[in-house]
């Protein structure tokens, strides 16, 4: 059986916000490591990996491989639910009908129960190479989420440019162009201000605005973001969330006709 | 213009 007690419940409706307009069935697969998740979004050109190790939970116990299948949309509504400050169970048996979920508050005087149906999904899996990304860069999520937010009101698609001089976004589009560059960026009091760019070869893709917009709605979770590119493969979005745990999001590119 | 790629031709299944 899955009990899982997470003291930072907020990070669970957070890492949902982001996702459900990605994905709306999902499966939960919980081992002993942590509680997994793997989906591609309706159109096949995005696709949301997020692992929630067992360290982030307080207990975690899971004798067995146990998969659950949620509809996002039903789990938002149970997660309307939760307070601030709660501590949040989820229970399920080795070959569960529903979740069970519970939210207690910090001063333990209110205890809120649901029982979330669950479906069977079949869902593949994909194996997602490892890669040397030829870029990688590190910056402040919030800063990423305007750009993308600003450059979608010009034009559907943004192409990345990661040279040594900086990462450039231009976009281009019925009223005209638009182009925001990032350069190298240390605040030593002010660290998740920072621009980190690490580059060992020169880059440029182009990418839809729509999903990377939509992987901003994961904003919340980190104050940083980091972003991995090589020439000719999808994008990588990170947010990390506690410790190593993180949510994962992958970008096909767009390329020339 | 740009196609969009799909994410199946880069990451197969398991």
């Amino acid at each position: 059986m899955l009990e899982a007690r997470l003291s930072q419940s907020m990070v669970l409706k957070k890492v949902v916000d982001a996702i459900k307009d990605l994905v709306q069935d999902c499966n939960f697969d919980c081992n002993d490591s942590g509680i997994a998740l793997q989906a591609m979004d309706n159109s096949h050109v995005a696709l949301v990996s997020m692992l929630l190790k067992a360290e982030s939970f307080e207990p975690y116990r899971c004798d067995r491989n146990i998969a659950l299948g949620v509809n996002l949309v039903s789990l938002t509504k149970v997660l309307r639910a939760l307070q601030n400050d709660d501590l949040v169970t989820l229970k399920a048996d080795d070959a569960p009908d529903s979740l069970n979920i519970t939210f207690e508050s910090s001063t333990a005087d209110r205890i809120s129960e649901y029982d979330l149906k669950l479906m069977d999904i079949d869902q593949e899996h994909l194996g997602i190479p490892d890669t040397e990304y030829a870029a990688t860069v590190t910056m402040p999520s919030t800063e990423f989420k305007r750009i993308c937010t600003d450059l979608q009101a010009m034009s559907e698609s943004v192409t990345i440019e990661a040279t040594k001089d900086g990462i450039k976004f231009s976009c281009a589009g019925d009223i005209g162009n638009g182009a925001v560059t990032l350069r190298n960026y240390q605040n030593v009091e002010k660290e998740h201000l920072n621009v980190d760019i690490e580059l060992t070869e020169p880059v440029s893709l182009t990418f839809s605005l729509k999903y990377l917009v939509n992987f901003c709605k994961a904003q919340p979770l980190s104050d940083r973001v980091k972003i991995c590119l090589s020439n000719e493969v999808p994008l990588l979005v990170e947010y990390l969330i506690t410790g190593t745990s993180y949510l994962r999001f992958y970008l096909a590119p767009k390329v020339r006709d | 213009g740009k196609k969009q790629q799909s994410l199946t031709s880069f990451f197969t299944p398991k």
